[in-house]
């Protein structure tokens, strides 16, 4: 059955869009079908997945208003089995423009209602859905729509004081819009070994989160900055280095928290 | 006279709080009356300048719904001259709550309004606000206050993609909203001069930006991510290590873009 992934932490630079871009393409490379949605109106995903903005004719926002189908908003990437449904700056007037509507929270969930259509050998077997830093409008369509959630959490002091306010936003989510949203997961991102703070805030995540926390920690690396300026993801921009190990092993530790292993 | 300064970035974790909170330090440090608006749900602000979420009692959330005033939201911290006016994550209902108002986007104004009606002796000399990341009405209060906008610009390609869409937003702003904002600086921030691609971007933005972006360049320092677990600035926690230098050359080059040097 297709799985829908929320990306989604309001704590801006934690790695959302880095762990949306490089789980995918870790996924796609093991052989899963995986469509990626950038719903973050800055477009980082589709940018680092090799959109330029002149390509980004339809996209989630012209899906969203019912203007396209999602199967005319989605390309292909440089990735065999990983595509995407892209973003621009239109899509910042969603939270205005739609905040009246009665369905407002639901909007997503609509819209990918439609793979379900598809017959199942074409079906994303993965949507992973790229939120911006923000629990506005945009981020609760997407955990209204989601199965579950992903959690990046920078290894820094500032970053884990939102933590307990998104899990309390959650909580609001399952009681009334989705109540079948589970957390897939806490992952530690920029983790710095040689940096007491890093440490003790991994240690400090495991020690109040538990299972929920991923053994698999992404370090600091500066070639998982460096791939979004090619339009690559890691795993083809620098398959040995780091950064890539450690995403394959994310998805490894990934498909096996979905049984798929 | 008062000069009200947003921080500002709709792309997350660039160092808007670490740059409001260091900047008004070292302002203050050199004799300036400073105050600090924490307009960011999240409270980061109000977190590293040692404010307590159980001592926020009036925060900018009540003071913007007339529910106090701004002196009663307003604390001293632990650096002399240097006052808060703290934030809960109450402020997140900000953007649904005032947004079919008239004058939702001068809420900001209004209030700061109060302060002309200090003696000049106790009126502060600077604002600085803190934005949250992203193009909402909180930052567009801020934009619509101020008289100008200081821009923390991460050394990373990811940012530098946001930066013509905030340029053309302060465009907007100054055409109906803000007549007088100007821009007073763009301020580079975790810059690593042993990275090539952190050397890259700070090119990039000075051939782009020119004198708009500002001489002294923040490090990255791991002191200035520890700062705020200890609640104080970096000033106070370490006045020696490079971050701290660096705000400390930061405000004298402010004072000098001020006039006031
Ligand atoms: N493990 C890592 N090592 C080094 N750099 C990283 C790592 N993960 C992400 N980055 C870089 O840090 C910056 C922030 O990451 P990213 O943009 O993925 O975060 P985000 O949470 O999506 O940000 P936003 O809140 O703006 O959407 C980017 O420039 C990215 O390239
Ligand atoms: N020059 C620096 N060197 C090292 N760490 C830094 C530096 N500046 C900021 N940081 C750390 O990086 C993280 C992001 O910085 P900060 O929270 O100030 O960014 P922000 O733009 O305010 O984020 P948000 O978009 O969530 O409001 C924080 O953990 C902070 O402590
Ligand atoms: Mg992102
Ligand atoms: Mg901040």
């Amino acid at each position: 059955p297709m799985r829908i992934i929320a990306i989604a932490n309001q704590k801006g630079g934690v790695g959302k869009t880095t762990t949306a871009v490089n789980l995918a393409a870790s996924l796609a490379n093991t052989g899963m079908r995986v469509l990626v949605i950038d719903l973050d109106p800055q477009g980082n995903a589709s940018t680092a997945l090799g959109v330029d903005r002149q390509q980004r004719r339809h996209t989630i926002y012209h899906a969203l208003y019912g203007d396209c189908s999602l199967a005319d908003a989605t390309t292909s990437t440089a990735v065999e089995g990983l595509d995407l449904v892209s973003a621009t700056v239109d899509l910042a007037a969603v939270e205005v423009e739609l905040s009246d509507r009665e369905d407002r929270e639901a909007l997503l969930r609509g819209v990918l209602g439609q793979l379900n259509h598809l017959p199942p050998a074409q079906q994303p077997q993965f949507v992973l859905v790229d939120c911006p830093p923000t629990l506005g409008l945009l981020t609760i369509n997407a955990l209204a729509a989601a199965d579950s959630l992903l959690i990046p959490l920078q290894a820094e002091f500032l970053a884990l004081e939102g933590l307990s306010y998104l899990l309390r936003t959650v909580e609001t989510i399952t009681g009334k819009i989705n109540p079948g949203l589970t957390i897939d997961g806490v992952l530690m991102t920029m983790v710095d070994k040689r940096n007491n703070l890093s440490t003790a805030v991994c240690n400090d995540a495991r020690s109040h989160l538990g299972a929920l926390v991923y053994e698999t920690e992404i370090p600091r690396n500066v070639r998982l900055s460096e791939a979004p300026s090619h339009g690559l993801p890691v795993a083809l921009y620098d398959p040995k280095c780091t950064g890539a190990v450690a995403y394959d092993a994310l998805a490894q530790e990934f498909l096996n928290r979905h049984h798929l292993w």
